[in-house]
C-alpha cells in the first residue's frame, strides 16, 4: 500500500 | 509510470526549456513576469525538500534537480542578468504576489494530509502552484500583443496540467488506494486558470493569427 508521504510526482 | 504522467512531464520541461531558450538566446524577458517565475521558484524549494532524505527513482531526482535549477535561473536572468533585465517590464508587472504566499501557508497549515514540516510544505507548494501563475496571466491581459514564444511557454504549461488531471483519473482506475484529494482540487484550480487563455490560444490559431488578449 502506497503511503500518503510518498510523493512520487513531481 | 502512465503515458499521460510522461507527457505532462515532458510539457512541463519542455515550457521551462523554451523560456530558458527564449531568455538565453534573444537575451530578452520581455513579456515574462518575474512575480510568476519567483514564486515557481519557491514552489519547487519548498516541494523538493525530499530530494535529500527520499529516493524515488533516477528519473525523479533528475527531474526535481532541472526544475529547481531552470527556475532560479531565470530567476537570476531576470534579475541580475545585465542585458536580460533591461528588458524587463517592472512597470506592467505590478501584481502583489507576497500576497499570494500567505493565504497558502494559513491553508498548508490548516488543510494537508499530516502535520509534518515535510508534508506541510509540500502542500503549501502545491496551493502556491495553483496560482502562481496570476501575475503571468495579468501581465498579459496588459501588455496584450503576446510573442510566440512567451504564448508557447504559457500553452505547454496549460497543458502540463491537463495532463496531470488525466493522469490522476488514469491512476484511481488503476492502482488501489489512490486518493490524494488536495493535489486533485489544486489541480484543478490551476488547470481552470488556464481555460480564458486557451480558449484565446486556440481561437487565434484556428484562424492563422496572432495571438492577442482583448482589453
Amino acid at each position: 500500500e502506497a503511503k500518503d508521504e510518498d510523493h512520487d510526482e513531481l | 509510470m502512465n503515458i499521460f504522467r510522461l507527457a505532462g512531464d515532458m510539457t512541463h520541461l519542455f515550457s521551462v526549456l523554451v523560456l530558458l531558450l527564449k531568455i538565453h538566446t534573444i537575451k530578452s524577458c520581455a513579456g515574462i513576469s518575474l512575480k510568476t517565475q519567483e514564486l515557481y521558484a519557491l514552489v519547487f524549494a519548498t516541494r523538493y525538500l525530499d530530494i535529500f532524505t527520499d529516493y524515488i527513482s533516477l528519473y525523479n531526482t533528475c527531474m526535481k534537480l532541472i526544475f529547481l535549477g531552470s527556475s532560479f535561473s531565470i530567476v537570476w536572468y531576470i534579475r541580475r542578468h545585465k542585458i536580460v533585465r533591461r528588458s524587463y517590464d517592472k512597470e506592467q508587472d505590478t501584481f502583489r504576489h507576497h500576497f499570494l504566499i500567505l493565504p497558502c501557508i494559513i491553508l498548508a497549515l490548516l488543510i494537508n494530509e499530516k502535520f509534518t514540516v515535510k508534508e506541510v510544505m509540500w502542500t503549501f507548494s502545491l496551493y502556491l502552484e495553483a496560482v502562481a501563475i496570476l501575475p503571468q496571466l495579468v501581465l498579459l491581459q496588459r501588455t496584450r500583443n503576446i510573442d510566440n514564444l512567451t504564448g508557447q511557454y504559457i500553452f505547454l504549461l496549460g497543458a502540463y496540467r491537463s495532463l496531470y488531471i488525466l493522469n490522476w483519473i488514469y491512476r484511481y482506475f488503476t492502482e488501489q488506494h489512490y486518493v490524494h484529494w488536495i493535489t486533485w482540487i489544486s489541480g484543478l484550480v490551476q488547470t481552470l486558470l488556464y481555460a480564458d487563455f486557451f480558449y484565446y490560444y486556440f481561437h487565434s490559431w484556428k484562424n492563422n493569427e496572432k495571438l492577442q488578449l482583448p482589453a
